[in-house]
């Protein structure tokens, strides 16, 4: 679940 | 956990990345042609050079003896007290760097990505190993010494590696791919319905290791300290009521990893 989100294009970068 | 335990954490993770994840990993490590399992013990493998040793202290968290829970502020400390060091810290670390330095088109960021990756598979992995969320004063079971059947061991090792090596002898064949399997077929069996539970964070943040790590405490408290106290054998008795739990933990890192 980690490395799917990070890599998820546009994935929301965090502030 | 020990090589065994890593590679399975991680052979498990890379057969549930997504395709621009898989297409990230294959980017982020040309040297392993993008496999993961391959380079998953590596912190293991250079905690003890000069250059790397202020990593040793991210590989666990210490709790208070003998109170079963695990708070972030409260623990997550190296040994000289300097805060945000310890295996949850790290997971909050690498995730945030691999976020902003993958993501970001101008490359401001200097991090370097494929460390990043391979130190939070690694801590993923071991904040899973009960043992690496654990009482202060035996070292999580390190100065606990026990016999593993008939081999004097410490507790620690006993959850980084025997149990594992002991299942792979007894029931898996002696091939560490033939338990991989057989914890994944768990996964679509007896753990389907808990699969999304686990991948999922309650909190809205984009990783969360404080459960991964109050689960850990849990376990060793339930699991690993009860009846092992130090001088005392290990045998069947332990071995087979344990197991379960070891598979568990590895499928739950995989799951998360991934």
């Amino acid at each position: 679940a980690t490395l799917n989100q990070i890599f998820t294009p546009y994935a929301s970068v965090s502030q | 956990w020990g090589k065994e335990g890593h590679y399975a954490t991680c052979k498990i993770a890379q057969s549930l990345l997504t395709e621009e994840a898989t297409k990230a990993v294959k980017e982020l490590l040309p040297e392993s042609e993008g496999n993961l399992s391959a380079v998953c013990s590596w912190p293991d493998e250079i905690k003890w050079m000069n250059k790397w040793r202020w990593t040793s202290e991210l590989h666990y968290v210490d709790t208070p003896d003998f109170r079963c829970n695990y708070d972030y502020d409260r623990d997550c400390h190296d040994s000289s007290g300097v805060k945000d060091r310890c295996v949850t810290g790290a997971i909050y670390n690498y995730t945030e760097q691999l976020v902003t330095g993958y993501n970001a088109s101008n490359s401001v960021t200097n991090y370097n990505l494929t460390e990043a990756l391979m130190f939070l598979s690694h801590y993923i992995g071991d904040v899973h190993q009960p043992l690496h969320v654990s009482f202060t004063t035996d070292e999580g079971g390190n100065t606990i010494t026990v016999r593993w059947y008939k081999r004097k061991t410490n507790l620690h090792h006993v959850w980084d590696s025997d149990i594992i090596e002991s299942a792979m002898k007894t029931f898996y064949d002696k091939d560490l791919n033939v338990m991989i399997s057989a914890i994944e077929k768990n996964m679509t069996t007896t753990w389907s319905n808990d699969i999304s539970s686990w991948a999922n964070c309650t909190s809205a943040e984009e990783v969360c290791p404080d459960p991964w790590a109050s689960e850990s405490i849990k376990c060793s408290c339930n699991y690993a300290y009860r009846n092992a106290t130090p001088g005392s054998t290990l045998g069947d008795e332990y071995f087979l009521s344990r197991l379960p739990v070891v598979e568990m933990r590895l499928a739950q890192g995989g799951v998360r990893l991934a």
